[in-house]
């Protein structure tokens, strides 16, 4: 997609988080990114103040997935007015746990020489989608069948890759594995399969009909008030 | 291949999903 991309799971540009206005003039911005099977919070900062920035640290509310730090923020250096400094903070999802109204809000607090800030973020669900979420034909298909009706969601995505192959690689790429395919009277489906860090399944069905750019999302999970998360990552790695 | 039944398991999924 983007030049000079690597390859792997998609990542959105970064976004303010918190505006200087709020922070008495510390300005960060930031994305979450998937790389080599861990979870990152890259952020910027920026001292829009007259005064130097230092004695940075962060930290997480509890949230409906258990992101929490895995290691300090390393701005080992004050930063001076007019300065920026990237970071890569590393995530765990081993912190604790409370369900979040969105389920994938974060409430963040940053604290510097100055004050202590808190910003609340959403975070992409395909951070959360693992390696090794290719499920096995035989348990896709049991699941399927044992998960039900009123459990399965449906969504439209519109502007798609053109191609069930270019689909299929742009969701790979995010873990977001094709188990099986299928071509009837001229559609294409494609079964899919998804694991979240925390063992939860979802399985996906995506409907394309040749020549058209949309196409038809159904997901089926065990705890369906995820799936509208899910549709949303999908969404957001087909489109980028 | 060991043909394990799970292509035509497939196929009829895919089947009943578009002539449900």
């Amino acid at each position: 997609s983007g030049t000079g991309a690597i390859i792997g799971s998609y990542v959105a540009p970064k976004s303010v988080w918190l505006h200087a206005m709020k922070g008495k003039g510390l300005e960060i911005s930031g994305t979450f990114a998937r790389r080599s099977g861990a979870v990152f919070m890259d952020l910027q900062f920026t001292n829009r103040a007259l005064q130097v920035m230092s004695d940075f640290a962060i930290q997480f509310n509890r949230n409906s997935f258990g992101l929490a730090p895995a290691a300090p923020l390393q701005i080992l250096t004050p930063l001076a007015p007019n300065q920026s400094t990237e970071v890569s903070l590393p995530l765990n999802t081993v912190g604790s746990v409370m369900k979040m109204e969105p389920l994938n809000n974060l409430q963040v607090a940053v604290k510097n020489n100055i004050d202590v800030f808190y910003f609340s973020v959403v975070y992409p669900l395909h951070i959360l989608f693992v390696e090794d979420g290719k499920m096995e034909r035989q348990m896709f298909l049991a699941t399927w069948k044992d998960i039900p009706n009123e459990n399965e969601a449906q969504f439209q995505v519109r502007d798609c890759p053109p191609s069930p192959d270019a689909v299929s690689n742009k969701l790979q790429a995010s873990n977001v594995f094709t188990v099986a395919r299928r071509t009837v009277e001229g559609q294409d489906m494609l079964y899919q399969s998804i694991k979240l860090t925390n063992g939860i399944w979802l399985l996906a069905e995506l409907r394309m009909q040749p020549g058209s750019p949309s196409c038809a999302v159904s997901l089926k999970c065990r705890a369906p008030e995820v799936s509208p998360f899910i549709f949303q990552a999908i969404e957001m790695v087909l489109k980028n | 291949e060991l043909d394990d039944g799970l292509d035509e398991a497939f196929s009829r999924l895919a089947e009943s999903r578009t002539n449900p």
